[in-house]
């Protein structure tokens, strides 16, 4: 079972791979990439060799094939479709955000229950459909990942409609504990949480 | 030195007792409370135990007393004033999201160099300034947190008038690494992470 940890920091190495193949290098070491992107060589050692035999010995990694591999281990090999329940303040900014589709996800569709929304789409174009309309679009398409961004107290009925329509991924923004089935990953973003973690460090006077 | 994750575990804590204050229960045993929120009582003591004594032998904790305390350690105790650099999509979103306000943050004002935005306000009357403004208005008034809603470039020049006005709390939402001097606490919510841990999961078939 890899950690959260763990692959928030191959999505870190990504990022560095990316930034190396784009200005032309071909190799480096674990060391270089280390001292070049402030990280933990030994650590990016252990990381990788978890997943495969990536480096060559008095090479290093090849930064080609290091980054196509790392895009495979994240799944990211494919296009990822994502559908936001709730298009509202939080659902319209998500949906019309350039960056999700740069990294290779496409923000397939808006589901809303509001008379007024659905039928009509985001700045960007992306349509607002009725989410009673989620299981058959669902089985017509492939959805892969839903972002939750619907008031508290709907976002559990919502997160059911969700895994009945078959999707497994879930990107929570609403507060409150939400009950997910076992084959199901979900993963919350609460935005209060982490003012109060910069709040908690302004209050004991610490530092960073 | 208190981790983030030891801080995030208060803000659930102080979750669960403001939902068992509202509910009129008086006292709790940390047994009860791990039961009742599917939290680890050992944990809970030993988290609650690092900031003093709280609990009460044979009775457990009174719980008005520990969400006054849970609220003074996380800093929630006097009204913590928010700024938003950048009145785009997210910063907009971002300003009229009354949960914010519920939870002790008050979002003073929006920061922007659009000559269209300055003077205006969002929907929730929000007002947006120019951000050669935000020295002398911070002086004036007291702003503990800067949001960061600007384009990845503009991101480290933004960060840099927000700690010459003073701030020593950042939450950014840009992409990328901000560099800040030892005394400010930078927190980066990175949304194409989140969803590379989730594409992750689903590439591994693995379960939540
Ligand atoms: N806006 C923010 O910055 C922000 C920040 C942190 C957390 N959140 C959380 O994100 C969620 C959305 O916030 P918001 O500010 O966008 O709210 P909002 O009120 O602007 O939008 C909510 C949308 O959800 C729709 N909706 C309600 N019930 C639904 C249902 N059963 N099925 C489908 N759609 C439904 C509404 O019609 C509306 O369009 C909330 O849970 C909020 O707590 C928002
Ligand atoms: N929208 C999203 O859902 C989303 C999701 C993830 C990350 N982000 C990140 O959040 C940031 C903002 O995204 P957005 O979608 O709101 O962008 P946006 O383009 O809609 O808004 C950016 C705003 O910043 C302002 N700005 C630019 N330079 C500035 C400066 N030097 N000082 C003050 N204001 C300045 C612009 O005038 C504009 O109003 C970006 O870094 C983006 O990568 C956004």
């Amino acid at each position: 079972q890899v950690s959260e940890l763990t692959t928030n920091r191959l999505s870190v190495y990504l990022r560095c791979l990316n930034e190396l193949d784009a200005a032309g290098v071909q190799t480096i070491s674990s060391q270089a990439l280390a001292e070049q992107f402030r990280l933990n060589a030994a650590q990016i050692r252990k990381d990788l060799a978890y997943f495969g035999e990536f480096g060559v010995r008095g090479v290093g990694y090849y930064v080609k094939d290091l980054r196509r591999h790392l895009r495979q281990i994240l799944g990211l090999d494919r296009r990822l479709r994502v559908v936001i329940m709730g298009a509202g303040n939080l659902g319209l900014a998500l949906a019309d955000y350039p960056g999700f589709r740069q990294e290779g996800f496409e923000i397939a569709a808006l589901f809303d229950i509001a008379n007024e929304k659905i039928g009509h789409g985001s700045r960007g174009g992306v349509p607002i459909h009725d989410i009673r309309e989620l299981k058959p679009l669902a089985r017509r398409d492939r959805f892969d990942i839903a972002v939750i961004a619907v008031p508290a107290p709907h976002a559990q009925p919502v997160v059911d409609q969700v895994i009945a329509a078959g999707i497994k991924a879930i990107l929570n923004f609403s507060p409150g504990a939400l009950k997910v089935p076992a084959e199901v990953k979900l993963k919350s973003v609460d935005l209060t949480v982490s003012l109060e973690s910069l709040s908690f460090y302004l209050a004991q006077g610490e530092t960073g």
